[in-house]
């Protein structure tokens, strides 16, 4: 199993519709400062269920939809979608690609899809629960955080260990 | 469940010496439960001690010597559970030149397991990766996705890194 | 005591955004006091905007906008209140190479008034120096001082080179 | 005014007497991880007065002592000696260089000096309170904590401003 394509539109700073296509083994991403690589991370766990502003480094979860520049106009939503490679059966279904779809309007209304096919968030997060991709796992290492598991106190490396083991 | 545990702690504590020594090149690292404490509901020390030096708590090391020591740790969870992927956002950026060309060869074990996308300013790091994806805001604050090559990035460069490298 | 510190405020603000454009090569931050408590306690809110984006709270920042942010305000206060010396650890740890530029810039119009002590993995930042200082650990765990010339930095390194853009 | 020596002798990983003579200008500081940059810092840190172990990175003062290594014995005691050019009398004494020296015994007990003479903390911290030289000063910027200005409240920051005002 392993991540195929991540599209991104309206999510942060990437406005137009842009799609990354992902293969096995190591992939570097690359670019200035505030070129928008972190944010990649963020759509990253958004799209596998993550529910708080914080960890979108926002107040509230509308900060993820793209805010507009000096020349462009802010939209009205924020869309991703991850397809994984499934050959492996890893995720319990029946399918070799699994896409995963969640949209967020202004308005504070929510959408997602496993499929094509509407679901809840519930879905998602059920779909993911056993492989190990979840939100406080040791997949996803953020910006600045690579300190945070030494810093911390006896009982709170605990839980981190528990999430692995 | 106390069984469970203890199996596990056991395979993570063999898994994260191993891969200390190969990061610094000989020392000890391991993990210790709290003193007097049920094992089930014990926090967790780290212990690490690069070669030479005596063992002491994490808290004493260098910001570098922290770093590849958390990777150590991230690296003996994928052994004992390994993950489809892993997303690194620049971790890399307090090690040296020396402690960077180790982190690489330490990933080298586990590109066949587990999927990685890795952000960096680093070269020696982009040098490693089996694709590289450049993301670029030309147009001020929208993000888009651009393909590079290391050409590229020797070019850009110009002289002055030509000059230090 | 309440005019000083209104006088101080302002010119703090004035050298924070003069600086900030230098730095970013346009864009506009200023420091914003609490809104409707005294002056003399309200806390003070940091708004920056990086060209062509929209003005935001630093948290929205990414990791090497942020560092770029804290530094300028660094030297607006040693604009306003210089200090003989300025110490400065692996601060250019997240910044791209067009950004260590810009800082590197920035510390010229410093050093006339101030003495600086920067440590730093950069290769850029070295060769920016009047003068190098190594330490090394040639006997584990033993730290002693060596002469290094920036000839022994481009000899011990090889090839691929710290950092791109 | 400026720095213009700074020794060392048992502390933390500088177990033989090492001086570095610094200009004025831009002085780079270089080496591999765990060498012992930062534990000049916090050598200077310490010599201005500082009298917190969690500044020094440890859990007691003691611990800035050397605590020996697999090949060397712990020593007894830890010595900073700072060396000032002091040609512009920015401090308020008639020499042109002020000599300043910190011990402390594995006893506990510490020795100050002032130009060879002894003396009481109170008397160093005095000495610097006018010329900005201070503990919390905003003139050293310590290794990992130039995100700390932007991630505290407004009124954390406040301080920060009140001491640089
Ligand atoms: N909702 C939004 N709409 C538009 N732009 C946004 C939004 N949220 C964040 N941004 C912008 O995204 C930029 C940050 O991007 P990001 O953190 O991904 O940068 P980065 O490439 O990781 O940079 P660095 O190398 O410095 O870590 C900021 O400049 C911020 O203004
Ligand atoms: N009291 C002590 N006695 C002996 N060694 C000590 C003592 N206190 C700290 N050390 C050692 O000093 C080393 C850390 O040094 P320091 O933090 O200065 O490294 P650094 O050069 O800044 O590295 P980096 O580039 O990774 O930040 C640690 O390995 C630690 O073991
Ligand atoms: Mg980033
Ligand atoms: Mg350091």
């Amino acid at each position: 199993m392993y991540l195929k394509r991540l599209t991104l539109h309206g999510f942060k700073s990437f406005a137009d519709r842009t799609a990354f296509d992902f293969s096995g083994g190591m992939t570097s991403i690359v670019g200035p400062n505030g070129c928008g690589k972190s944010n990649v991370v963020d759509a990253l766990k958004w799209i596998l269920g993550n529910q708080s502003p914080k960890e979108m480094r926002g107040s509230e979860m509308k900060d993820v939809i793209f805010a507009g520049t000096t020349t462009r106009r802010a939209l009205g939503f924020a869309e991703v979608a991850l397809i994984f490679d499934n050959e492996d059966r890893r995720l319990p279904t029946d399918h070799a690609e699994v896409a995963v779809e969640r949209r967020l309007f202004r308005s504070g209304e929510s959408e997602y899809r496993l499929n094509g096919m509407k679901c809840r968030l519930k879905d998602i997060r059920d779909l993911f629960t056993d492989t190990g991709i979840g939100q406080e796992s040791y997949s996803i290492l953020e910006q600045g955080k690579i300190d945070l598991l030494i810093q911390s106190s006896p009982v709170e490396r605990r839980v981190i260990f528990e999430e692995a083991a | 469940s106390r069984r469970i545990f203890a199996e596990t702690f056991d395979a993570l504590n063999k898994a994260f010496g191993e891969l200390f020594r190969k990061a610094f090149g000989g020392g000890k690292a391991e993990l210790v439960l709290e003193e007097g404490k049920d094992i089930l509901m014990a926090g967790i020390e780290i212990i690490a001690c690069p070669p030479g030096k005596k063992p002491s708590h994490v808290r004493l090391l260098s910001g570098g010597e922290r770093t590849l020591t958390t990777l150590t740790l991230l690296f003996a969870v994928l052994r004992v559970r390994p993950s489809p992927f892993c997303v690194l956002d620049e971790v890399d950026a307090s090690l040296d030149e020396a402690n960077i060309r180790r982190f690489l060869v330490l990933i080298d074990d586990f590109t066949a397991k587990t999927q990685f996308l890795i952000i960096t300013h680093n070269k020696l790091t982009m040098v490693k990766a089996d694709r590289l994806v450049g993301i670029t805001m030309e147009e001020k604050g929208i993000s888009k996705m651009i393909d590079v090559n290391l050409r590229d990035l020797e070019a850009s460069d110009g002289p002055p890194e030509r000059r230090a490298a």
